[in-house]
């Protein structure tokens, strides 16, 4: 299982809806500072579930939705699109979409396959392809510089907490 | 749950000594060594790099851009008790000179044959040694991605 | 004091603006504001920061890149406060794009004109615009230091 | 006034003498991770009369002198010449040595222009040409990324301080 696409919308920089299609191997992204790379690998993260806007670089879950001078209150949707040809994940389907609609009214939605379904339902699925919302798989901008700095004990309890 | 922790410190060890090897063409030596092997968990976890045809030194009296070699080849290790289907990395050679850029894109490039990699970059170096490359740019106060040539012959 | 330090203040916050257009080739705008104008030491000082084609954010919604553009126009805008005859900066480079290292590096460029700018860099960006170049290489476990010959027409 | 040139001996990763010639303008110094660029940066405050081996990224003066499995315990020595046409620095002559020496035996012996003084006499000479061995004209590796996350407050404060 891999990513085949991801699609934003009204999150963060990301206004009118971009496509971002993948494939399997090595991708980069890259642009000038404050285009919106670090948005897309948050969007990522907002798809599959993120629940704390701190982790997401947001005051809050609206701070996330796209602010614009011309339109009102919009939604964030961020859609995520697995190519799903081994089964990994649970469902009988080569394609499985994860999307997740968030209004400024509070409502955050998700849906897989277009069908909506609740956040834990999501995650049960994903899980058994071993895909979660956070771990050592996404790495942050400036993760680096913070996890050179730590002692020798924290590094010890990362490795206890991964088993 | 000892030797759980005992078993996953040896693979990890046993993973980030091959990359760091990686990552000094093979002419240093790097490895993980617990403070208190016979209680791993009253002791901590320290880091020991041998540069080549410098001294071993402790990853605190490391430099800068050391730091981050080990510390990415500590992650990377990390990444191999639970294999997952894809990774996404923000800017992981930020601090790297170009040698050292060059030979963890090419650590990364050999990694995602059976996988997924995808990585953020503002270098050239790595930026040329990518399968594919999507530009992101800011056009009427929004975010736009479009495709770049991506280059199979790296320019450095 | 608070006369002094209102001095103070304003003249930093017109060398920031002065500085943060030229970081943004003058289509952005940048500003110092203190959170207390009347008693400002009852009130911290805030950054606000306007890139071209974008909205007005504060310093803590900026990108790494955007943050790091900032902090080295504040940082220059507080050494202008007690000229100094030399500056020696670390890879204040680090985080910034292609276009942003190139933008500083002319800025340094034409500061160090009455000045001495030392800038420890691994862009080649940086160091195509020095006016002299030093490498600095390990060999038999020591440092070494050579001049290397420094290009006047900047390679990107 | 400016830098005319720094030589460095058994200080950090430099144990045969190494001089470096600079002028006016823009330098730069470059070479690979770990090779030594911001030891140099250590050797200059060193030199300018730096107490905390914590600002020189040591944890004693002691573990400041090059480390070497050929030889013993040797001396650390930094000299900075300064270009004093101008007389900024009040000494008559138009060039200016400031050097330290630090033996592991723990004396740390000062000099201008090769005579002995002592640090106080060195800083008060040094600060009429506004040199000082801790300001902003000197940026460490990671103060961008350190100072581009504090708060409101401290910036305030830094401004304060330097009045
Ligand atoms: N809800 C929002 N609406 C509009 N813009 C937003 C919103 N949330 C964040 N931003 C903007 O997104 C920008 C940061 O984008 P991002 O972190 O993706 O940049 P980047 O491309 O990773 O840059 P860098 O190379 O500097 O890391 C900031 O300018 C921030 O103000
Ligand atoms: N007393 C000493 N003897 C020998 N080596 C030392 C001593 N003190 C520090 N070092 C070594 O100096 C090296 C760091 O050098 P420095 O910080 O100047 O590197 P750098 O060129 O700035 O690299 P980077 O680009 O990664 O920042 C480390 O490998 C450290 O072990
Ligand atoms: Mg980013
Ligand atoms: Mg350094």
């Amino acid at each position: 299982v891999f990513i085949k696409r991801i699609d934003i919308r009204g999150f963060k920089t990301f206004s009118k809806k971009v496509s971002i299609s993948l494939d399997r191997g090595f991708t980069v992204i890259t642009g000038p500072n404050g285009s919106g790379k670090s948005n897309i690998l948050d969007g990522l993260k907002f798809a599959l579930g993120e629940l704390s806007p701190k982790e997401l670089r947001g005051a809050s879950l609206s701070d996330l939705v796209h602010k614009s001078q011309a339109e009102g209150a919009r939604s964030a949707h961020v859609a995520v699109q697995f190519e799903n040809g081994d089964r990994r994940i649970p469902i009988e389907s080569d394609l499985v979409t994860i999307s997740r609609e968030f209004s400024k009214g509070g409502e955050g939605i998700y849906r897989l396959n277009g069908r909506r379904m609740s956040r834990k339902q999501v995650q049960d699925i994903l899980s058994s392809a071993d895909i979660q919302v956070s771990g050592f798989n996404m790495i942050a901008q400036h993760a680096i510089t913070r996890l050179a700095e730590i002692g020798s004990e924290e590094r010890r309890r990362i490795l206890e907490e991964l088993i | 749950k000892r030797d759980a922790f005992m078993s996953a410190f040896n693979r990890v060890n046993d993973t980030f000594q091959s990359l760091f090897a990686e990552m000094t063409d093979g002419q240093g030596h790097g490895r993980m060594a617990l403070e208190n092997p016979d209680s791993p968990f009253e002791g901590g976890l320290d880091v020991f790099l041998q540069f080549p045809g410098k001294p071993e030194l402790t990853m605190g009296s490391a430099s800068g851009g050391e730091k981050s070699v080990a510390t990415v080849c500590y992650l990377l290790a990390l990444q191999q008790i639970h294999p997952m289907p894809y990774y996404v990395m923000d800017e992981i050679d930020a601090h790297l000179d170009v040698l050292n850029t060059k030979r963890l894109a090419t650590l990364v490039r050999s990694r995602s044959k059976g996988s997924q990699f995808i990585v953020i970059s503002l270098k050239d170096t790595t930026i040329s040694r990518a399968d594919r490359v999507y530009g992101v740019f800011q056009e009427k106060g929004m975010s736009q991605v479009i495709s770049l040539p991506a280059r199979a012959v790296a320019v450095d």
